[in-house]
């Protein structure tokens, strides 16, 4: 079974 | 006796491909390496892991050695990597190399001046790519990005 690519993401770092 | 290329990981490569005592670019493994991301489902991931790791050495050429493996794969492994290099999970990594704040202050100029380059090329060239544009706009308004 080919799971789903996970496209999960953090937050943009500030800087 | 070293494991045949084809089963070799993606780990052994991208250390060949970057390895400090080159004395050239190792063009047939910065090859190999885009190949077998490709193949593993888990490939851009690992891959992304592996190059924010080695571009965040102290080493230069180690890092500018791993900036080539990440532009050359940005050209040749397609959509699946490049939406990993999309991710802020990614970017952040470039971005602290680059900022005083993180490791911009000990980390070499011309690796710095080469991340910058490649993002604001990849601005352009993968304009459906937003989050990168968001990360190079964020360094630019912070002037860490002088241009």
């Amino acid at each position: 079974a080919t799971s789903f690519p996970d496209d999960s993401d953090e937050d943009l770092l500030k800087v | 006796m070293a494991a045949p290329p084809e089963e070799e990981s993606l780990e052994s490569h991208i250390n060949r491909a970057t390895n400090p005592l080159n004395r050239e670019l190792e063009w047939e493994s910065i090859q190999t390496f885009c190949e077998k991301l490709n193949k593993d489902l888990e490939g851009p991931q690992l891959a992304t892991r592996l190059l924010a790791h080695k571009i965040q050495s102290p080493q230069e050429w180690e890092a500018l050695q791993a900036l080539t493996v990440l532009e050359t794969c940005m050209k040749n492994c397609g959509k699946r990597f490049h939406s990993e290099v999309g991710k802020f999970r990614f970017l952040n990594e470039l971005i602290k190399v680059v900022s005083p704040k993180y490791l911009g202050t000990r980390a070499p100029e011309k690796v710095k001046l080469k991340i910058v380059e490649v993002m604001y090329s990849w601005t352009i060239g993968l304009p459906d790519e937003t989050k990168i544009a968001d990360a190079y706009q964020m360094l630019k308004k912070q002037g860490v990005v002088k241009m």
